[in-house]
């Protein structure tokens, strides 16, 4: 996809990057010539403008491109005036950053529909984790049900999948194990390998290193976790 | 649990308000009371001190809590310093933010390995969610293995579930299938209700609006979300 990023601070400047990494053509914007130099080699392109300078914001190739995502951070007035500059342009797909709750009325008024708050979902993230103990990682379907990575309860090890019957006991399905393993690469450095075995074998026996992948509702789940 | 937020902007703030939402007992800390003032009804106490300053930190019950996390942005130097002062005191579980890969690398070299980067990881998010079109939500097992939320691809609506074939076409697995729909509550907006009804019956008929949840290595997803 063509991309257009206007804004290359933390954020922005990792998602372009990211964007670029996966085969996107990525054209990075920002007033600053110090973070275009920095992402000269990492973008397609890196373009030192004033993106409030309408001039100069319509001769990057707008209407050219897939998606244009507005990524000022602090100065939310730059990211109101860029966002209004573009919505006048019209573009196909615009995605905009907001800083605060006003910001965001702000950005809906405008009629932008699509709106990234990159601490705030961060956040919510970590909240999660922190609350799950125990949970590595987990996956929201809907409000009451959800898809968790979760080392295996202790009580269970050297049990077989089977015995545990976690379906009966909690009414939560185990739909794969992970296992985790260190390995060491050609340069010494040791790095984390996991290897997704697929559905357990009823009478496979359980390792104190298991990861398990599962699904069910909320309720239930916490009161696997907890074991 | 009982968790201290060190720096209340808009990642520690909403983390600390989310947290203390979740049922934990949350102690804001920011040097500017404007925020203290702002998170004051929403946390169990908001305190205003300067971090930097030894013995106004030692003043909080930092032995006593579950985690203590070091949410300071832009004030790099600060971030540190206070970070040093509680690895020096010792906390039972320690967590700082970090704004870019230096200040991550003296982070780690004091000892830190909680870390988080939230600017980073919601930009790897948004790469992945903007490179995968008709993909709601995805979740990573491991480098090659996801669960994603996918719109049924449309060639199919109209079929049954066992004409369709999904593993044997796409060696991808049909967790669940989740129905949204919309549901005005009685003060008359419209909020979006989904429905996780599971497995489908393979002689279900695809309906145009299945968004299915489905599991498989990330090559096969592609193929199957490209349809
Ligand atoms: N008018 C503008 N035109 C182009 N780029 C701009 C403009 N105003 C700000 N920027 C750039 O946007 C980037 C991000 O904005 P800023 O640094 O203000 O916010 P931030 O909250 O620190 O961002 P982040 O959290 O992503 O690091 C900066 O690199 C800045 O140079
Ligand atoms: N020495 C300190 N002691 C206590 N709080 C501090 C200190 N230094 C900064 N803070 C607070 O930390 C908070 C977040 O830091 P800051 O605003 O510098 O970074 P930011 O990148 O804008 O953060 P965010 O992206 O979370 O909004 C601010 O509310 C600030 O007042």
């Amino acid at each position: 996809m063509k991309i257009i990023i206007i804004g290359l601070g933390n954020f922005g400047g990792h998602l372009a990057e990211k964007l670029a990494q996966r085969g996107n053509e990525v054209i990075g914007v920002d007033s600053s010539i110090d973070k275009v130099n920095a992402m000269k080699d990492k973008l397609t392109h890196a373009i030192c403008l004033n993106a409030t300078d309408q001039m100069a914001l319509s001769n990057l190739p707008l209407k050219n491109s897939d998606i244009v995502m507005v990524c000022i951070g602090e100065n939310e007035g730059a990211n109101i005036i860029v966002t209004a500059i573009l919505k006048n342009i019209g573009v196909n797909r615009l995605i905009s950053r907001a800083i605060n709750p006003l910001h965001e009325s702000v950005l809906q008024a405008l009629g932008v529909h699509e709106i990234v708050h990159p601490e705030a979902e961060t956040a919510e993230r970590w909240a999660k984790k922190l609350c799950l103990e125990g949970v590595l990682n987990s996956f929201d379907l809907n409000k009451n049900y959800s898809i968790v990575e979760v080392e295996v309860p202790k009580q269970y090890v050297g049990k077989t999948y089977e015995d545990a019957a976690f379906k009966e006991r909690y009414n939560v399905t185990v739909l794969t194990i992970i296992k985790h393993s260190e390995q060491s690469s050609f340069l010494g450095k040791n790095k984390i390998v996991s290897n997704v075995e697929g559905a357990p074998d009823p009478n496979r026996i359980i390792a104190a290193d298991d990861v398990l992948v599962v699904f069910g509702e909320n309720n239930d789940l916490q009161k696997f976790v907890r074991g």
